[in-house]
């Protein structure tokens, strides 16, 4: 059986908040390291692979792995019943036919029980490639996500360029055109706002707009983002959290 | 104009 308790339930409400319109159905897969999630879009575009490892929960129990099959929709759902403040427990037993939800608020005077039905699904899980990739920038997740909404204006496509000097991000359209450039500036005083680059070869690549805003939903998570890049293959766009990551990979536009 | 590559032409199922 599963038992997770989780002290700031705000957290699992906006990882549900920053998966549940890429992918609609997603088992959690539950073992003695944490709960992990691997889920492709429908269009089979883009991949989320999410970890909430077991030292996040408090106290974290999963005898025997279990794959529990949740309608994310769903659970947002059940999940907006929870306070931001509450503690939220997770309880499933072996046969993973309901999810069990507690939510306590912290004066621990008022508790509210949930659970979800689960669903069996059939997914198999990709094999994801180790990759050394040509070019990694790590930049503000807040940036990255206006970036993004920004050109969504001109363009359904983004064209990242990445050298030593910096990181810029176009897009073209009927409209006309656009660019953002950031130039790597580890000296600034805000850590969190520099960009960092690290730099094998430059790389430019094309990408979906509409995937890359929908992954700037995991913006809450964390305030840092990493975008690592190979010529031709798929982009992995990375918010690390305490205990945990959620993890995109989306495939690239490639001219014939 | 690029064309969307699918996932599964990089990833394969384990």
């Amino acid at each position: 059986m599963l038992e997770a308790r989780l002290q700031t339930g705000a957290l699992l409400k906006k990882v549900l908040e920053a998966i549940k319109e890429l992918i609609t159905d997603a088992n959690f897969d539950c073992s003695d390291n944490g709960i992990a999630l691997q889920a492709m879009d429908n269009s089979h575009v883009a991949l989320v692979a999410l970890l909430l490892r077991h030292d996040g929960f408090e106290p974290y129990r999963c005898d025997r792995s279990l794959a529990l099959g949740v309608n994310l929709v769903s659970l947002s759902k059940v999940l907006r019943c929870a306070g931001n403040d509450d503690i939220i427990t997770l309880k499933a037993d072996d046969t993973a036919d309901v999810l069990s939800l507690t939510f306590e608020n912290t004066d621990n005077d008022r508790i509210s029980e949930y659970e979800l039905k689960l669903m069996d699904i059939d997914s198999e899980h990709l094999g994801i490639p180790d990759t050394t990739y040509e070019a990694v920038v790590q930049m503000s997740s807040a940036e990255f996500a206006r970036i993004c909404k920004d050109l969504q204006v001109l363009s359904d496509s983004v064209q990242i360029d990445v050298t030593k000097e910096g990181v810029k991000f176009g897009a073209k359209g009927e409209l006309g055109s656009g660019a953002v450039t950031l130039k790597q500036n580890g000296n600034v005083d805000k850590e969190e706002e520099a960009t960092l680059i690290e730099l094998q070869q430059n790389v430019s690549l094309n990408f979906s707009l509409k995937y890359l805003v929908n992954f700037t939903k995991a913006t809450p998570l964390a305030s840092r983002v990493s975008l690592s890049m190979s010529s031709e293959v798929p982009l992995l766009v990375e918010y690390k959290m305490e205990a945990g990551y959620i993890r995109y990979y989306l495939a690239p536009k490639i001219g014939e | 104009t690029p064309v969307q590559k699918s996932l599964l032409s990089f990833f394969k199922p384990k």
